[in-house]
């Protein structure tokens, strides 16, 4: 359903960008 | 966030895109968060496009509307846990980008102005939703920039 594609869309950018957060937060340590 | 601020993230989006659709704007000098918001998103938007074209096949992007509905549904909803960081404000951008190239597919040749209501509506989104995490953490400016210059 249109809801389910949009959930995973959700939780693919939250991935992404709480990745680019970790990363970021590593390279300041 | 003032007026002034909702114009500067509109221009950083607006700046944003036309780097992603490979059409910067003849004389032009991007501001260092514009440099550096390229350059992060950048890393990012191929991955975005990889896991988020099976999902985005099931639709059509056809018009700036459509694009306008599925934008506002997803970030909606990455935001409604409360999570606010760089790296998802990031993807709001490279969203926007996803979502422009595709209106582009679509329709052949994408008009100035749907580049113009896409960057407003990303401005819109981060300046409402986030606009307020961004003025406590420095800012574009002075928070971004520092933590995401390249070193």
């Amino acid at each position: 359903t249109r809801a389910e594609i949009e959930e995973e869309c959700v939780l693919q950018l939250r991935r992404i960008g709480d990745k680019l957060h970790f990363q970021q937060k590593l390279l300041n340590l | 966030m003032t007026g002034c601020e909702f114009e500067f993230t509109r221009e950083l989006a607006q700046d944003y895109l036309q780097h992603v659709l490979r059409a910067p704007q003849p004389g032009s000098s991007p501001s260092e968060a514009s440099r550096v918001l390229r350059s992060v998103a950048s890393s990012v938007q191929n991955e975005v496009e990889r896991r988020l074209e099976p999902c985005l096949d099931n639709f059509n992007v056809a018009s700036v509307e459509t694009a306008r509905a599925i934008f506002s549904r997803v970030m909606e909803q990455e935001f409604g846990d409360g999570v606010v960081n760089w790296g998802r404000v990031v993807t709001v951008f490279a969203f926007g980008g996803v979502l422009t190239k595709r209106l582009l597919r679509e329709r052949a040749a994408l008009d100035p102005d749907a580049c113009k209501q896409i960057s407003h509506l990303i401005a819109e989104f981060v300046v409402s939703h986030t606009g307020e995490w961004i003025r406590q953490n420095g800012g574009w400016e002075h928070g971004f920039v520092k933590k995401f210059e390249p070193r």
